[in-house]
């Protein structure tokens, strides 16, 4: 999560899910964002029901009516619903910060899955208040450019409110993203990040900026199984082999 | 404005109103966003008081307290305020909800500039809602990217619900960001955006993806300021001389 805008949220979230379900580990990945972008990311476009988390919240839908299988024997996917065709989202924001069933969704998913990962919007609103409340883990993917960095302060202090209230969480790591060496300022705002903030903070793995990760929306399908030997991609696939070993 | 993140809308607003200010036109630029990115943008970092638009909508300050001057004379600035400080937006998001306020800023301010420019944070909450509800004109930063434009038909609903309550409300256009002819995926986004929407929605000038973009943050000016030559800045430049010709 993270409370700027584009900084590869929705992609480290799909490719951490399929990575994680190609390794066995029965995964379910979550779209708490009401732009619905998961949906373009593991490709359940058209013919899909559209029903979701949404849905489920408004007590419309239950939990089995919202799973929806993906191509990947080991993932399963819990689309935002059919707020993604609303214009306004405001319902849905209140309906997440008044009915405590967000946390309760994650506890009775974890119940029944090895891992569950949440994509949130961005902002530090109701959807990522509720969120950091039922998790256990969180990682804040940075954007290696000098705004992102500039207002990272304020989704660290969130998770440090949160973890007052959760005892549970834990901040497993800020992931650099859209790593670009030829980028002078993206260069320096990595070596800021690894000299001022604890080693245990930040991923040793970043993921570079590269073409396949844009292509992978269009195509509808994780760039870790479209582009398996991309950089982005194998960097996914290492992240998600040390965390599958730290949560094991 | 638009749902999706980190698409350039700051990007936008601190360049577009750094070139009506300096083609003379009273100018105020309003940080609607709690991220506060538009103090960032122009440089108004240490040393300026943090009070801002939540500080006023919350009743403890004036409009006069919270208007800052800049290095540009025609341009002043409204920040976000303390709320950006805070570990959570949802008080602001509700207050900007509930009161009435944030249309009757912008009308106020209107009779006293030629041009207001509000930056909005992403989503689709209550200050966008509130925005489009006190506004003449809206632009759609759409970065080139397939994802970016997955999901562009959520604002744009957006803003024709909102015309149907403002009758002043226009959309002015479409502004294709960050494009870059080296990446195919995004030179056919900004194919199927041309022939698939009316010339009328999109504008001419395309905001081209350069370095300069990146590292104005960092420098904390506004980019047509910092660096005037480069090709994102004549772009800016370019799409402000069209707009204050429209306007006027
Ligand atoms: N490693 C990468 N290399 C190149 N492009 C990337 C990479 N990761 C993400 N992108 C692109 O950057 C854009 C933003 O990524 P993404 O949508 O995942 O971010 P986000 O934080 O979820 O955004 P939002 O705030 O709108 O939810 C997308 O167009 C995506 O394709
Ligand atoms: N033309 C450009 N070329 C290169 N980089 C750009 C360009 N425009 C913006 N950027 C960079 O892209 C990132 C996102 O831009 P910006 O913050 O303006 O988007 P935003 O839509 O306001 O994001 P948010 O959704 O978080 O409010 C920033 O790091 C910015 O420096
Ligand atoms: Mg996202
Ligand atoms: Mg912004």
């Amino acid at each position: 999560m993270s409370q700027k805008g584009g900084v590869g949220k929705t992609t480290t979230a799909v490719n951490l899910a399929a990575c994680f379900a190609t390794r066995g580990l029965r995964t379910l990945l979550i779209d708490a964002d009401p732009q619905g972008a998961v949906r373009f990311g593991v490709g359940l476009r058209a013919g899909y029901p559209t029903a979701g988390l949404f849905d489920y919240l408004s007590g419309a839908r239950t939990l089995r009516d919202i799973l929806l299988p993906t191509q990947l024997p080991w993932l399963r996917v819990v689309l935002v619903g059919s707020v993604s065709a609303a214009a306004d989202h405001a319902v849905y924001h209140a309906l997440v910060a008044e009915s405590g069933l967000l946390p309760e969704l994650l506890a009775e998913a974890r119940a029944r899955c090895d891992v569950v990962i949440v994509d949130t919007p961005p902002g530090l609103g109701s959807v990522v208040r509720r969120a950091l409340a039922g998790a256990q883990h969180v990682i804040v993917p940075l954007q290696c450019e000098p705004l992102a960095l500039q207002t990272t302060p304020q989704i660290l202090r969130a998770i440090q409110a949160a973890a007052g209230e959760n005892p549970e969480l834990t901040l497993d790591g800020i992931l650099l993203t859209m790593y670009d060496p030829s980028s002078a300022a993206c260069v320096r705002v990595a070596e800021y990040v690894r000299t001022h903030l604890s080693p245990s903070l930040v991923f040793g793995t970043m993921i570079p900026r590269t073409p396949a990760s844009v292509d992978a929306f269009a195509a509808g399908q994780p760039l870790v199984l479209r582009a398996p030997s991309d950089p982005a991609a194998r960097a996914y696939i290492d992240l998600a082999a040390q965390l599958a070993e730290r949560f094991a």
